[in-house]
């Protein structure tokens, strides 16, 4: 059942939150149960969708160091099939804590086992950086959904994270593969958005979504509100691309 | 003589490494000896600068662990009062070594006391994380200087920044000032950036600087040429804000 899909790239502002939050949702308003667990301990996921971070009680923090059961901590969103697991900057004490315990980096991928079935689709926000929290994030899944901005700096550190899944491919999760590449924050004005673009099509082909991720201020604006895109403003260029988005994941997955 | 300003803000994206290279571009133009510390292992402000990052030994994580002499590490830019402290990858492997060092937070403080009166500007540029490289940057800092995109997720994570920089003042370097906090991508034809600056400016008055560096394509195309942007472009809108602000931050040290 549940397909565990980790939203990654240590390069900073790519839109993975903004990606995490607003795929989940679409999914969601299609009928697919989904799971949307923030590994951030900037926790941008969990107030995205409308949630006092410093008032979620237990959260992914207590969980992956044993102090609450997981399904103490999933909290249900004003959407009826998107469901959070939150986090704040408490979870910045677990890149502390899990580094002396054995097998740190299955932490979160035990303590996803017994609720995994329960979703179609379980999505993980990860914070920019390859450090414990997204190493575990990446061991957890079964593929890595890659957003990169069209812009110089993000396409220079996508080698890096490469390496690192070919990383932990080779050592502790074997099956991990590359859901996707995203193009996000696409300006179809500039030089620059194209070339960067066309680069990425040329290196990763089919790996490519043919959704791209426009440039659109609604999305910006719309975690100020707590609200997903669709909830926010259904008929921006916004919403149209992330339900675009959602179609294309669950077309690969053979269909409704 | 050296005045050691950190540049940081956990918050991936805001503009970090763009404000890092190119306020050391524009003060070393108007004659100011400055060097630039990469501390983020992404490299950015390395290749920003036209470096490549995989070639340069040894870099600050070899000075850092005390393999390679402090001048050792110096590069000459193109720009003649220009140096800079590259990085890599490989400083990602400090975050581990320097955690079982005896004030593991302290070790970019020592190295650079050496060499810290060749300057008159040290800048240190960050990764999008609260982690030990940034601590180390925090404790060897005389000031902070904060961009802050004109976004929602990047006003939120404001106040866990502010936290850190209390933190790191009652226990390690109680001189830490804030320099200043700098608006970034700044678009004037959105509503929340109006929002987003006037709920800044009211927080925190006069630590906000004058200058609003606005959003400008010029800005991050110049990295994909290895050039800070007043030898990309020196007349576009990006490259005469942040002259403005190497005037700005003259200005408050009382002038040429
Ligand atoms: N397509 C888009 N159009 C306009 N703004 C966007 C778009 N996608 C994201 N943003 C905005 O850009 C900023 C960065 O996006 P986001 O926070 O989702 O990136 P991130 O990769 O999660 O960042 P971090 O590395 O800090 O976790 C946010 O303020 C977000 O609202
Ligand atoms: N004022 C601006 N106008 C247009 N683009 C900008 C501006 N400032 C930065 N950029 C671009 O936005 C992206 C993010 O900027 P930058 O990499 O400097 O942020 P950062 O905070 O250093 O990111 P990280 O958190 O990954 O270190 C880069 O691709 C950069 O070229
Ligand atoms: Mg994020
Ligand atoms: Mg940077």
């Amino acid at each position: 059942m549940g397909r565990i899909i980790t939203i990654a790239n240590q390069k900073g502002g790519v839109g993975k939150t903004t990606t995490a939050v607003n795929v989940a949702a679409c999914l969601a308003m299609l009928g697919q149960d989904c799971l949307l667990v923030d590994m951030d301990p900037q926790g941008n996921s969990t107030s995205g969708l409308g949630f006092d971070k410093h008032k979620c009680e237990p959260n992914i923090y207590e969980v992956l160091i044993g102090k609450a059961p997981i399904d103490r901590a999933i909290q249900k969103t004003e959407m009826e099939h998107l469901d959070l697991i939150p986090s704040n900057v408490t979870l910045t004490g677990a890149e502390i804590e899990l580094v002396n315990i054995e097998e740190r980096e299955l932490q979160l991928k035990n303590v996803l086992t017994s609720i995994k079935d329960n979703y179609k689709y379980i999505f993980i926000d990860t914070p920019p950086s390859l450090g414990l929290l997204t190493l575990n994030s990446l061991v957890a899944a079964e593929t890595v959904l890659i957003p990169i901005q069209c812009e110089y700096y993000a396409l220079e550190g996508l080698g890096q994270l490469l390496g690192t899944i070919t990383l932990v491919q080779g050592k502790i999760n074997p099956d991990l593969k590359v859901e996707g590449i995203l193009l996000t924050m696409f300006d179809a004005r500039t030089n620059l958005s194209q070339q960067i673009t066309a680069e990425i099509k040329k290196c990763f082909k089919d790996k490519v979504y043919q959704t791209i991720i426009p440039c659109n201020v609604r999305l910006s604006e719309a975690p100020s509100f707590g609200k997903p895109i669709i909830l926010y403003d259904i008929n921006s260029t916004g919403a149209e691309s992330y339900i675009s988005l959602a179609r294309e994941i669950i077309n690969r997955d053979g269909g409704l």
